[in-house]
């Protein structure tokens, strides 16, 4: 029988990981900050 | 803990739009993920309608969001690729509503230890924690359950863990992605003063002597009886299965006392449903006869039936025997109502009878099956473990399983497969944006409670195999040959799923397994309505309506506050911007500055009035001096 189809490619991934892995730079890993918060 | 101020916070109901740009089986998350909010916090959703402030969730590069209320009108939440899953929708809605992460908050390094030699170079800064000034934990302690905690290999640089807990125990806790934990409620929920929710109507697990308000019927034949144990079994309750003594109380009607045909009634305190629809769920234990029943009814309340209508919902027959089973009941009632539970003695001999115990019932969506796996640890510890469900059928008349695996040593897999059916030849094909939902119950008694882990797949008719087949096609076509245990040959096509479901160690926390049984619950539904664009209404005011014809001045941004634009201005350390447009400097020298002026000022200002008060007052005297002679009248000026 074929293989079955993994979405998460054998995988545990968190969201900080699926970011990283993107090459984002986000806050605290996936926080976006408005310019106040930036500064 | 959630960010100092109360303008971050949203309205109870948050208006939404899902872009465009979403996948389907994001959508159907997301919404799923509302309704888990829905369940359990006062916090509501609905499409937006022109609100000056909504939440736009699409799919942009990774999962993210900001943090509170931003009040720039259209604020973004990203869920891209592989973030389609129930609990990061939670984890990213619950920073939008003003939640940071569990370890940034002020008090952590009393609980765990971050090991800064182990951060990826550069990242260090993500493991930032705030000041009470900026933050409040509001009051609950530190949560390592938090849907909002990382899991210790965050930004990792190696394989040794990066956040290390304090009690060991929670080394495997942190970081978990099922759902709410209680401490996540208690905060959202004192955050946004919330003291119910849309969905939840009630929850008993008999612990109590006042039976969660129910009420016994007088036109029956037999009663209730709130009871620990029955010698025929069972022979505890299913809330705690016996595990705490003095406690684990059910409901028993004893079908071995009374005649056949004999019933008795159990009611329900009455009911006041808001949605129209309700999912009653119980676990029912037979220990009478294969023929006893239990019928659900609802007594439902109006203006012509005061003493409310008994309406049938469902007859459950054929109850196995010696073990409390899952059940579910779908209820659709809109005005006042009491749920009814009727026991039935059926024909034979009975030496028990039945039993109920840990139900709930919320205005949500019933599960569509329920895949019941017993002596679950056995397959644990099977190094070729694998399970495959029954057959079942979807609402639109598609079959399909569920295929478990149990062979990683760390976590288990879920996939689900097409399989031939009945319905075949009606059905279209390949099958277009059926959602399949699995999850794993966390049996806890109370719903609001329970930690639940799910995955949803939706079946994109487009999808195309390495084969050039379409993968969702009929599985006759696409299929290979499989057998069921009695020997039927039917057809299987490829699986579709995650081989990261759920971890050991998560798995054997909570209540997913217990008295060694597992509930996957199973929902197959066509989203394909969710393929449309959602209007987009005429914003009732918009950021760039208001903040169009207001300009802020020194890098100043622009945000519409109560219906009206208002300058954020810029700071640093020791300087800031101001006034209305941020078009004024301020610094702590400046201030200095102002405060030692003004003091010199009005130092020298009251030293010149002084001056010239006494110089004012002695030429009055000088001159009053002078004067005095000519007034004076002389009398006796002889003597």
């Amino acid at each position: 029988a074929p293989e079955n189809f993994d979405v998460d490619g054998g995988l545990d991934r968190d969201i900080f990981d699926i970011n990283e892995d993107l090459g984002l730079d986000l806050f605290e890993g996936d926080i976006s900050l408005d310019g106040v918060q930036e500064r | 803990n959630s960010i100092v101020g109360e303008g971050y916070r949203w309205p109870h109901t948050i208006p939404y739009v899902l872009d465009d740009s979403l996948e389907m089986n994001a959508r159907g998350v997301i919404l799923e993920a509302f309704e888990r909010y829905r369940l359990k916090t006062c916090i509501d959703f609905k499409p937006w309608s022109g609100e000056a402030n909504y939440i736009s969730v699409f799919k942009g590069s990774g999962c993210w969001s900001s943090v509170g209320n931003q009040h720039v009108g259209k604020q973004n939440l990203s869920i891209g690729h592989n973030c389609d899953r129930t609990a990061t929708v939670q984890h990213e809605f619950l920073h939008a509503l003003g939640f940071f992460h569990e370890q940034s908050r002020s008090d952590r390094d009393d609980y765990v230890s971050i090991i800064w030699d182990r951060i990826t170079p550069g990242k260090e800064n993500n493991f930032k924690a705030y000041t009470d000034e900026e933050t409040d934990s509001l009051n609950v302690p530190y949560d390592y359950n938090s849907v909002m905690h990382y899991s210790k290999t965050a930004f990792q640089i190696g394989s040794e863990p990066t956040i290390v807990t304090r009690i060991s125990d929670f080394m495997d806790v942190i970081g978990q992605r099922l759902d709410f934990s209680d401490h996540d409620l208690l905060k959202l929920n004192r955050l946004y003063n919330c003291s119910s929710s849309l969905s939840f109507m009630d929850s008993c697990d008999f612990e109590l002597e006042n039976v969660c308000g129910m009420i016994q019927s007088s036109e029956d034949s037999a009663d209730w009886q709130r009871v620990s144990q029955v010698p025929e079994g069972p022979e505890s309750d299913h809330s705690n299965m016996g595990q705490c003594k003095g406690s684990g109380f059910f409901m028993h009607f004893s079908s071995s006392s009374v005649n056949v045909g004999d019933t008795a009634v159990l009611e329900s305190r009455k009911l006041y449903p808001k949605r129209g629809f309700q999912c009653l769920q119980f676990f029912l234990y037979n220990s009478g006869h294969e023929n006893d029943q239990l019928d659900i009814y609802i007594r439902e309340y109006s203006g012509d039936n005061v003493n409310g209508i008994l309406i049938l919902v469902e007859e459950i027959k054929d109850i196995p025997l010696g073990s409390w089973q899952l059940y579910h009941v779908t209820l659709k009632v809109t005005n006042k109502f009491r749920v009814v539970f009727r026991g039935v003695r059926g024909a034979g001999d009975s030496l028990g009878g039945l039993s109920i115990d840990d139900i709930n019932l919320s205005e949500t969506q019933c599960p569509h099956h329920t895949w019941h796996i017993r002596n679950f640890t056995q397959y644990l510890s099977d190094p070729n473990g694998a399970l495959f469900s029954p057959p079942f059928y979807s609402s639109k008349g598609y079959a399909f399983q569920i295929y478990m695996t149990l062979t990683n040593l760390t976590k288990i897999g879920i996939y689900f497969h097409l399989i031939s059916g009945a319905n075949d030849d009606q059905l279209q094909w390949p099958c277009p944006w059926q959602q399949a939902t699995m999850t794993i119950l966390d049996q806890n008694p109370d719903i609001r409670q329970r930690m639940s882990n799910g995955r949803s797949i939706t079946t994109d008719p487009s999808l195309t195999s390495d084969d050039g087949n379409y993968f969702w096609d009929r599985p006759s076509k696409v299929g290979t040959e499989a057998f069921f245990p009695n020997g039927t040959q039917f057809k299987r096509s490829r699986g579709y799923g995650s081989s990261s479901f759920i971890t050991y160690e998560r798995l054997k926390s909570r209540d997913f397994i217990k008295g060694n049984d597992v509930y996957i619950l199973l929902t197959v539904e066509d989203i394909s309505h969710l393929n449309s664009t959602q209007d987009e209404p005429v914003p009732t005011s918009s950021v760039s309506d208001l903040c169009a014809f207001f300009r802020c001045e020194n890098d100043g941004i622009c945000l519409v506050r109560n219906g009206n634009a208002e300058c954020r201005c810029p700071s640093g350390e020791d300087w800031w911007y101001m006034g209305k447009r941020c078009e004024k400097r301020g610094s702590r020298r400046d201030t200095i500055v102002i405060a030692t002026s003004s003091t010199a000022a009005v130092f020298a200002l009251m030293l010149v009035i002084t001056l010239v008060s006494v110089y004012c007052t002695r030429k009055k005297y000088r001159k009053e001096a002078g004067s005095h002679p000519a007034n004076t009248t002389l009398e006796n000026q002889y003597a």
